[in-house]
This record gives structure tokens, C-alpha cells and sequence, in this order.
């Protein structure tokens, strides 16, 4: 465990607990997009399949729970409880998200490191986390202004795959046998995504004025 | 060469 992977699995659980934080303070998940949500559901349960048979560390177990009952319970939150489903903003959140399962399921039957269930659906996770972010960041835009917390969220997000990034070459340079070519390529790509995100939110905060994404 | 190596990251 070095550093930078520490400091980016901090903030992927920051920008757990600020979603949360916004959804039980203001009880809205108004601007939240519930595909995105879903999507993230769905990488942690198809990557985590290995949680009830190898044993890494305490760590590794109890992040790897935190992160399957934070993001069920933000589903079901924003699905199911009777206040929190009401401010979904339903016609906002458009984005096909089932071609992001299709295709990522695809890509995950063509490259893999091992035709085993477990690594299809391990590189199925990878792939799939590396696009989830897109139907919040097209419900950002539809939605014009972000809500404080909301840009947060997304910040966090984006600075939890840097980090790794920075895990990575770390890795890279110290330990000899190091290649993960199919997390650092779509962990690469899923940073890209956040770029934009990044520059208008570093805009935003430099003009001390409101995040403001062009539609 | 990760055949060796277990998942350890999240």
C-alpha cells in the first residue's frame, strides 16, 4: 500500500460521504443522477466477487464493504425512500446507460487477463467504472448550475482516479512484475473524462463564482 | 506476469 493509493481510495470514500452528507441534510437528491449510482452499484458488485473467498487484508474487506452498502443504499435511497425519490430529477437524468453495460460487457469478453468468470466480470467492473460518471456529467450540463455538494462529489470522484494514477507509476517503478494494463488504460480514460469537469470547476472556484457547465 | 499477483487494489 503506497501512499497514493491510500490517498485515493480517502477520497473515492469522501466522495461517498458527501453524497450521502447532501442526500440526508437536504433529504433531495436533486441533480444526483440515479443512472450513475446504478452503474457504480453494479462495478462494486461484479469487482468485489472475491470478497467472501480471498482474504487480502482488513483493509481491503472493509472498503470493499463500505463501498458495496454505501452505493446500494444511495440506489435505494434515491429509488425507494419517500422523501429522497421526489426530487429526482427524472427527466434529466436521459442518458442510455444500458449501452454502457452492453458495450463495456463486450469490450470485458474481448480483453481480459483470464477467460474465467470471475476476470470477465472483474474487467467487465473496470470498464464499466471507467464510463459511470457519464450520465451524471451529461445531467450536470442538462442542469446548467451545480449544487455546491453535487460538484464536490464529482470532484472527489475525479481526484480518488488521479491518485491511482499516480498508484500506478509508483507501482510501476518499485515493484518489478508490476503491469495492469486493463485498470491503468481505462483508469487513464476514465480520468480523461473528468478533465473538462475539472477545468470549469477550477474556473469556477478561481472566480469565486457558481460552477457553471456550457450546455 | 499478474497471474502471480492477486487483485489488492479496490
Amino acid at each position: 500500500m503506497n501512499i497514493f493509493r491510500l490517498a485515493g481510495d480517502m477520497t473515492h470514500l469522501i466522495s461517498i460521504l458527501v453524497l450521502l452528507l447532501k442526500i440526508y441534510a437536504t433529504k433531495s437528491c436533486s441533480g444526483i443522477s440515479l443512472k450513475t449510482q446504478e452503474l457504480y452499484a453494479l462495478v462494486f458488485l461484479t469487482r468485489y466477487l472475491d470478497l467472501l473467498t480471498d482474504f487480502i487484508s482488513i483493509y481491503n474487506t472493509v472498503m470493499k464493504l463500505v463501498f458495496i452498502g454505501s452505493s446500494l443504499a444511495i440506489v435505494w435511497c434515491m429509488r425507494r425512500h419517500r422523501v429522497v425519490r421526489r426530487s429526482y430529477d427524472k427527466e434529466l437524468d436521459t442518458f442510455r446507460h444500458y449501452f454502457l453495460i452492453a458495450a463495456t460487457f463486450a469490450l470485458a469478453v474481448l480483453v481480459y487477463e483470464k477467460f474465467t468468470f470471475r476476470e470477465i466480470l472483474w474487467a467487465f467492473s473496470i470498464y464499466l467504472e471507467a464510463v459511470a460518471i457519464l450520465p451524471q456529467l451529461v445531467m450536470l450540463q442538462r442542469s446548467g448550475n451545480v449544487d455546491n455538494l453535487t460538484g464536490k462529489y464529482v470532484f472527489f470522484l475525479g481526484a480518488y482516479r488521479a491518485f491511482y494514477i499516480l498508484n500506478w507509476i509508483y507501482r510501476y517503478f518499485t515493484e518489478a512484475r508490476f503491469t495492469r494494463w486493463i485498470a491503468c488504460v481505462s483508469g487513464l480514460v476514465q480520468t480523461a473524462l473528468y478533465a473538462d469537469f475539472f477545468y470549469y470547476y477550477f474556473i469556477s472556484w478561481k472566480n469565486n463564482a457558481k460552477l457553471k457547465l456550457p450546455a | 506476469a499478474l497471474n502471480g499477483q492477486t487483485k489488492d487494489e479496490l
